[in-house]
């Protein structure tokens, strides 16, 4: 899944996914991708948040929503995500997920469950032409 | 970490966020714009399997996509869910934003709505997906998502027919705990939402 947040330089923030879901899913499955506040939520006034992992168990606890909320409320993005995150393995501590959080200033942060690791990639102001850089965190 | 403007994607899908920021620095400035032709280049690149039309094959063999825009300054979304036949997800969620005041379009009359707005119908399956299909199927298809049927799909295949009421009420709970185990999915960088 390419879960991705975009935010020019007039701070207008947005956010969105793509898909093709969980293998052998049944038939008329939907994961978390298209369901707004779980695979993607984006408000201008603080930031946004994408997720990707396990559809069916994520969309239960709405995480970008969360994140999001969490840095209305001060906390830094990778706190959000890692708040967002420990929702979820509270109830499913075998799930996989991983999330990427964004203040509209540019500050940015992620965080994962049941992965080794998660990359993620990010491309800013900070470095000449935009390099895309392969960041990881780890879980 | 920080400087606008900013893209930032989960996994290591490169070309994708360099094509948004060069499209958000370099192109229309769109933030909406970038982001679909971001999400565009994995859906073309099939990016790790788990993007675009060829992956994830669902138990009938079928690939179906699901893909949504959200604008932070509107708070107006576009999306789509299962969308049979149609490559073009990212493009499909930007005409619901566009073209209509609703949020969630699904399957087939999703692909309805596509074809309207001018997209190709086609199918999403390639050797690839049908070849994972057939793995699946020759392992008694496994693993599956169904629970509470018979015959037994830790073991079979369906069709299958809903157990009983009371035969779920002698659930034990050490299986109850066994529920929220994911495990058997093995979900990660290739098979994941």
């Amino acid at each position: 899944t390419i879960s991705m947040i975009v935010i020019n330089e007039d701070k207008h923030v947005v956010a969105g996914t793509s898909t093709n879901g969980a293998r052998h899913k049944i038939p008329g499955r939907v994961g978390d991708s298209p369901i707004p506040g779980a695979g993607a939520y984006a408000d201008a006034e603080v930031g946004a948040a994408v997720a990707t992992g396990d559809g069916d168990v994520m969309m239960r606890f709405l995480p970008s929503l969360l994140a999001v909320e969490a840095m209305r409320s001060g906390l830094s993005p990778a706190e959000a995500g890692q708040q967002a995150i420990g929702r979820i393995a509270k109830y499913y501590p075998s799930f996989v997920g991983g999330i990427v959080v964004v203040t509209k200033d540019g500050q940015y942060g992620a965080a994962c469950h049941g992965m080794e690791e998660f990359p993620y990639s990010v491309a800013d102001g900070t470095v000449a032409d935009g390099d895309v850089r392969v960041l990881t965190v780890k879980c | 970490s920080g400087g606008l403007p900013l893209v930032a994607t989960t996994w290591g899908f490169t070309n994708a966020t360099l094509r948004a920021y060069q499209s958000l620095t370099v192109g229309a400035f769109d933030p909406i714009e970038a982001l679909v032709e971001g999400c565009s280049v994995c859906e073309r690149e099939q990016c790790d399997g788990t993007v675009g039309f060829g992956g994830s094959p669902d138990e009938n063999g079928e690939t179906t996509l699901d893909a949504m825009l959200m604008d932070g300054k509107t708070m107006d979304i576009g999306a789509v869910a299962a969308l049979r036949d149609v490559k073009h997800a990212a493009e499909v969620a930007k005409h619901v934003l566009r073209n209509t005041k609703h949020t969630l379009l699904v399957g087939s009359q999703a692909t309805e709505f596509a074809v309207m707005m001018g997209f190709k119908k086609e199918s999403l399956q390639t050797e690839a997906s049908k070849s994972m299909w057939s793995a699946w199927q020759n392992n008694h298809c496994q693993p599956n998502f169904w629970k509470n049927v018979i015959p037994s799909p830790s073991m079979s295949c369906g069709p299958y027919e809903p157990v009983s009421a009371n035969a779920i009420h002698r659930t034990t709970p050490s299986s109850a705990e066994n529920l929220s185990d994911r495990s058997a999915y093995d979900f990660g960088q290739y098979n994941h939402d």
